[in-house]
C-alpha cells in the first residue's frame, strides 16, 4: 500500500504572469513527482499541489525564492488518511 | 450485511462491493422503477454498471449523470449513491422529478472508474487514472476525462504515460470511455449528460479542446448561472461556470466536448466541494450537503432539458 508519510498540500497563489510561470515550470518538472490537484490557471487563482517528502524543501525554497505566496492546505497528508480509514471503519462496526 | 437502503450510511464512504450491493438492493426494493444494466467490463475485468431510471417506454428520450471517473474523488462516488436513493424516494412525491421520470429515464453510473476506485481503496488512496497497462509504456493509467474523441491530444493532455493527465495512446483506448462512446450512440436519444468530479466547486460546459465558443454558449451560460444559484441556496456554497478553457484552462479529449459534439446539447460537468481545506479528503461528514445541494442544480438541468425538447 502506498503511503504519503510526509507528504504536504500546498496551496500556492501566484500573484502575476511571471509568479504564474514559475509555478508551470514546477507543473512541468518531472523529478519532482508534484500532482497538480487543482492546476495552475490564472494570475491569482489558486494552485493546490501535493508534494512527496524528498521534494518538500526543493518546492518550498523555490516558490520563496520567486517570492511566490503559499499555505499548506494538508499539513500531513497521511493522518488525514488514517483518519479517514478509521472513520470507515468505525461506521461498518 | 445491507438489508434495506433505508438503512445504509450515506453519510459515509463506501467500497466497490458495498457500493454494488446498495445498487442490488435498490433494484430489488424498486424493481419497478430502477434496474442495473451492465454496459462494459473495466481494463481489470470488473462489470461496469449503469442504474437506469424507468418508468416505462423504450428508448425514451434520457438524462445521463456519472459520478467518480477520477477515482480518487470519492465524494462524488458517494454523492451518486444519493441521488440514486433520492430519485427512487422522489418519484411519486416530488411533482417535477415525478414529470421528469413520466417523460424520460434517468442513466446513472456512480462508479464510472471502477478499477482506479477499488485501487483507491487498496493500495493508493491518491489514484486518478484507469487501471490499463498499453505495451511499450512504462507507466501504468490512462486518465479517463482526456481519452474521449474530441480534440483528442491537443492542448491540456500529456502524451506522458507517467503524467496524470496522460490521454492514452489513442481515442477511447478505455474500456471505461468506449464503453459509454458505445452506449450513448446505441441508444441514440440522450438530451442531456452530466459528468460530475471534485473539487473545486465550478459548473463547466464546453469547449475544453478550443477556445472557440459552444454554438449554444447563451443558454448554456444562462442555464449554468440558474443552476449554481440554485445549489447556493441550500447551504450557501459558492460556484463559478462557464466554458472549460474560459473558467479553468484548455484540457483536449474531455466527456462533455465529446457529448456535445455528438449533439447533446445539455452538456456540463460539475466540480463538487471543497475549494481547498481537504481537496480530495473531503470528511464524510460533507458527503450529504454536498449531494444535497448539487441535487438543486441537477434538477435544474433536468427540468430545463425537459421544458425545451430539441
Amino acid at each position: 500500500t502506498e503511503t504519503f508519510v510526509g507528504q504536504q498540500v500546498l496551496r500556492i497563489l501566484p500573484e502575476d504572469a511571471f509568479q504564474l510561470e514559475k509555478v508551470m515550470e514546477l507543473d512541468a518538472s518531472e523529478k519532482l513527482q508534484l500532482d497538480f490537484w487543482r492546476a495552475p490557471t490564472y494570475p491569482k487563482s489558486p494552485v493546490d499541489v501535493r508534494v512527496p517528502f524528498p521534494s518538500l524543501q526543493r518546492v518550498k525554497v523555490f516558490l520563496e525564492s520567486n517570492g511566490i505566496q503559499y499555505d499548506i492546505m494538508i499539513e500531513d497528508l497521511q493522518s488525514l488518511i488514517d483518519e479517514e480509514k478509521l472513520d470507515m471503519a468505525r461506521q461498518r462496526s | 450485511v445491507l438489508q434495506t437502503t433505508e438503512t445504509f450510511n450515506y453519510a459515509a464512504y463506501h467500497n466497490l462491493d458495498e457500493i454494488n450491493a446498495f445498487m442490488d438492493l435498490l433494484v430489488t426494493e424498486k424493481s419497478n422503477l430502477v434496474s442495473k444494466l451492465q454496459i462494459g467490463k473495466s481494463y481489470e475485468g470488473r462489470p461496469i454498471n449503469v442504474l437506469k431510471f424507468s418508468t416505462g417506454g423504450i428508448k425514451r428520450p434520457a438524462i445521463w449523470i456519472d459520478t467518480g471517473i477520477h477515482s480518487r474523488e470519492w465524494v462524488t462516488q458517494a454523492s451518486g449513491v444519493w441521488f440514486a436513493k433520492k430519485i427512487v424516494d422522489s418519484y411519486g412525491k416530488d411533482p417535477s422529478l415525478t414529470s421528469i421520470l413520466n417523460n424520460f429515464d434517468i442513466f446513472l453510473e456512480i462508479v464510472t472508474n471502477p478499477d482506479g476506485f477499488a485501487f483507491t481503496h487498496s493500495q493508493n488512496r491518491m489514484w486518478r487514472k484507469t487501471r490499463s497497462h498499453h505495451s511499450g509504456l512504462s507507466c501504468i493509467g490512462v486518465d479517463p476525462n482526456r481519452n474521449w474523441d474530441a480534440g483528442f491530444g491537443g492542448p491540456g493532455s500529456s502524451g506522458n504515460s507517467c503524467t496524470e493527465t496522460y490521454r492514452g495512446p489513442y481515442a477511447n483506448s478505455e474500456s471505461e470511455v468506449k464503453a459509454i462512446v458505445d452506449f450513448v450512440q446505441d441508444h441514440g436519444n440522450i438530451k442531456a449528460f452530466i459528468s460530475i468530479h471534485s473539487y473545486s466547486q465550478l459548473l463547466l460546459y464546453p469547449y475544453g479542446y478550443t477556445t472557440q465558443k459552444a454554438a449554444d454558449h447563451e443558454e448554456l451560460d444562462a442555464l449554468a448561472k440558474k443552476a449554481v444559484n440554485a445549489l447556493a441556496s441550500l447551504h450557501g456554497t459558492k460556484y463559478r461556470y462557464g466554458s472549460i478553457t474560459a473558467a479553468i484552462y484548455p484540457a483536449s479529449g474531455g466527456t462533455i466536448d465529446w457529448t456535445y459534439d455528438q449533439g447533446i446539447k445539455y452538456s456540463y460537468t460539475f466540480e463538487l466541494r471543497d475549494t481547498g481545506r481537504h481537496g480530495f479528503l473531503l470528511p464524510a461528514s460533507q458527503i450529504v450537503p454536498t449531494a444535497e445541494e448539487t441535487w438543486l442544480a441537477l434538477m435544474v438541468i433536468m427540468e430545463h432539458t425537459r421544458d425545451h425538447p430539441y
